[in-house]
């Protein structure tokens, strides 16, 4: 299957949503 | 990918459960009751939520560890996943708990949630940093030593997501000769 891959730039993204 | 108006109402589902354990060093107890479970988790908002509500691992007391490892496995090197495998270990000088652990833990959380290190993310079990007072240390673990294109790939992944520079050398020693050594000294299996 595909793996779920997230860099770091999204990560930081999330966190910062609100 | 950037975050779109969809992506701001759903949680993101991560590839794997992490589990984040504390140990906190008492001398009465034993070395495993001195280790607690925190909590788990499996999506990207969750993660920033209990990373936003702990402790930053510079302000712990010095012989704490935290670790981060994939659910079911646990921080330690009896574990059946990590007893055949090592880690890619940063030692980083006493000044550094000010200036860059934290940074240094996160961008470690960040590789293993996201899974940076595409198809070898599988050999990854985990990472810990410990708090201590002759220089801190945080190390990624992986499961199979000798798996040498694995444990390359994710140590080179791995020094180049934490902007270390080409001059800074980071080693990977086995589980097995870091628990068997007769002193602190022990040898590296490979260096990136």
């Amino acid at each position: 299957g595909t793996r779920i891959i997230y860099d770091r730039k999204f990560l930081m993204e999330c966190r910062n949503s609100p | 990918r950037k975050l779109s108006f969809v992506d701001r109402l759903e949680k993101h589902p991560l590839e794997n459960r992490w589990a984040l354990w504390f140990f906190k060093n008492d001398r009465n107890r034993t070395w495993r009751d001195n280790l607690h479970l925190v909590t788990e988790f499996d999506t990207v908002e969750d993660f920033w939520a209990i990373y936003s509500h702990i402790q930053m691992a510079s302000k712990l007391t010095s012989g704490c560890d935290y670790a981060l490892f994939k659910d079911g496995i646990e921080p330690m090197w009896e574990d059946s996943r990590n007893k055949h495998g090592g880690r890619w270990l940063v030692s980083l000088a006493k000044q550094q708990r000010q200036s860059n652990l934290d940074r240094l833990w996160l961008e470690t959380l960040l590789c293993l949630i996201g899974e940076a290190f595409e198809e070898y993310s599988e050999e990854v079990c985990g990472a810990v940093v410990n708090l201590r007072t002759k220089g801190d240390k945080i190390a990624i673990w992986t499961s199979e030593a000798e798996n040498q294109p694995a444990v390359t790939f994710i140590g080179r992944v791995y020094k180049e997501r934490l902007g270390l520079s080409p001059k800074v050398v980071i080693g990977y020693q086995a589980h097995a000769d870091t628990a068997t050594k007769s002193n602190s000294f022990t040898k590296n299996k490979f260096v990136i």
